[in-house]
């Protein structure tokens, strides 16, 4: 089963 | 004032095609460089960024940095009303609240204007490191829509794996599975046609076909896609924007997270 990441998890606010 | 002209105003009408669909709301950003925007789809899985640079343009002129925010589907509908050979005129004054679009029909004296109402918008702006990347292909742009619309038949996710010289897309569902291998191609014959791939390290990695048939509404824009793969990162699927002289005027990249195992 997989699961669905969020760009946010990658990505920070600047 | 923010003035820009474009004379090919298709370009303008494709880039929103490939953007209204998964971002409702966004802000351009206008300095002296050019028109940016940068949003996250609504459930934050997807980011999409524009760069049209400001030589792009037939006119260009930024006295002061301005944030535009607009619904897009609005923008839209209005870029609708403009004809593909139309010449598409923005302008906005320094603390308006609407955008003016003039719509000029080639060797005719018709023009229309329209206006767009504009939105103060609370807008996040993600940092997205410039790193090496383990894996870049470079596709023909109508392939890779293809692939991506036949395996959503198959299922909700492809499973993207590169090996050697060539790269696989792969996806499973109730009713079976399908594979499309791309293999690089020798001849540069014809440079859009062809399959190039670089590879530092094998990957594989999986991603959800919804977005990426998103992300393949930007194809009318450029024969070629870039897609760039590493382990435990967002993908990059990039298109460049080139006018019909050929020259860059800028590009779409859409940042896609991966679904990873539980």
């Amino acid at each position: 089963k997989k699961v669905q990441m969020r760009i946010s998890d990658y990505f920070k606010c600047e | 004032m923010f003035e820009a002209k474009l004379i090919q105003g298709a370009i303008l009408k494709k880039i929103l095609d490939a953007i209204k669909d998964l971002v409702n709301e966004a802000s351009w950003d206008c300095s002296s460089q050019g028109m940016s925007l940068q949003a996250m789809d609504t459930s934050h899985v997807s980011l999409v960024a524009v760069q049209m640079k400001a030589d792009g343009f037939d006119k260009y002129r930024c006295d002061r940095s301005v944030t535009l925010g607009m619904n897009l589907s609005s923008l839209s509908k209005i870029l609708k009303c403009a004809g593909n050979d139309d010449t598409i005129t923005l302008k906005a004054p320094d603390d308006g609240d609407k955008i003016t679009l003039v719509f000029e029909a080639k060797n005719e004296s018709e023009t229309s204007e329209y206006e767009v109402k504009l939105m103060n918008l609370d807008s996040e702006y993600l940092g997205i490191p410039d790193t090496p990347y383990s894996v870049n292909v470079k596709m023909p742009s109508h392939k890779f829509q293809r692939i991506c619309r036949d395996l959503q038949q198959i299922g909700d996710a492809v499973t993207i794996s590169c090996a050697k010289d060539s790269i696989r897309f792969a996806a499973k569902g109730d009713l079976g599975s399908g594979t499309v291998n791309l293999c690089q191609t020798a001849s540069a014959d014809k440079p859009e046609d062809s399959v190039s791939i670089s590879m530092q390290e094998p990957i594989i990695q999986s991603f959800a076909l919804k977005y990426l048939n998103h992300f393949a509404k930007a194809t009318p824009l450029s024969p070629q896609v870039s897609l760039s793969l590493s382990p435990d990162v967002p993908l990059v699927v990039e298109y460049s924007i080139t006018d019909d002289d050929g020259s860059d005027f800028g590009y779409i990249r859409y940042y896609l997270a991966p679904k990873i195992d539980e």
